[in-house]
């Protein structure tokens, strides 16, 4: 069996819209301690994983059971979500649905057909990173979208304690700094300078779920692929991207 | 800039 209760399903839809930006379906993997997804997008550039353990809802049952569903599916439903609703998630075995039912002014309930998406078994690796950076969601988005203007990939940088954001395209640049003592960021772990490009798109995605003031925690080598971490309403997220190499 | 690389040129990730 398998039954969740999250006392605010608008929360639980910025998980599924983190996933749902880069993949088209997914294996929840439930069990007694929470649930847990890990998949690669389909051109394997990007990795999400996501783990909400059970202290995250307001009711927790669940023996094993791998839960497949289309995410875009998944998503449509869950931006019915009203602002004050609850939202159960149960497993209905004999007829093969996840019920998502949302709990409000009335009680709404739809049934998602299960796919047949096997557990991946992937598992983020475990990689030594030089530089750990803790800023804000807010203004590293901000970043970004000053990037966009330019080009559409943009360099992470570590240089001299300075995180640097920066974007060049055939007439026009982009650079937004960050100083150690800014109060967008939290705290620099610097190791080393380090530099790596990435596809803005995508690192667009990966922080969309976050609330300008939830902490990002990136983790940033040269030529690395970049890790993201954030939680969002109890679930810890965490995303890796390959990077643009010169060749 | 560069060529996109995919995770599986870092890792053997399953």
């Amino acid at each position: 069996m398998f039954r969740a209760v999250i006392s605010e399903a608008k929360e639980f839809k910025k998980v599924i819209d983190a996933a749902s930006n880069l993949l088209d379906e997914i294996c929840f993997e439930v069990n007694e301690e929470g649930i847990k997804a890990r998949a690669m997008d389909p051109s394997h550039v990007a990795l999400v994983s996501i783990d909400i353990p059970k202290e995250a809802f307001e009711e927790y049952e669940a023996d094993v059971h791998d839960i497949g569903v289309d995410l875009e599916a998944f998503k449509k439903i869950m931006n019915r979500a009203k602002a004050k609703d609850k939202l159960i998630l149960e497993l209905d075995e004999e007829k093969n649905k996840l019920n998502v039912i949302f709990k409000g002014a009335a009680t709404r309930k739809f049934a998602l057909a299960l796919y047949d998406v096997s557990s991946s078994n992937l598992q983020v690796p475990d990689i030594e990173y030089p530089n750990e950076i803790l800023i804000k969601a807010g203004p590293f988005v901000d970043a970004l979208k000053d990037a966009d203007l330019v080009n559409d990939h943009v360099t992470l940088k570590v240089e001299d304690g300075k995180f640097i954001v920066y974007a060049k395209g055939d007439l026009n640049e982009s650079e937004t700094i960050f100083e150690e003592d800014s109060e967008s960021i939290i705290s620099m772990n610097i190791g080393e300078n380090a530099k790596s490009t990435f596809n803005l798109e995508y690192l667009r995605d990966m922080t969309k779920a976050a609330s300008s003031s939830d902490i990002l925690k990136i983790y940033l080598g040269t030529d690395m692929p970049v890790k993201i971490e954030y939680d969002v309403a109890g679930a810890n997220l965490t995303f890796l991207l390959a990077p643009r190499i010169e060749s | 800039f560069g060529k996109q690389v995919t995770l599986d040129d870092f890792f053997k990730i399953n």
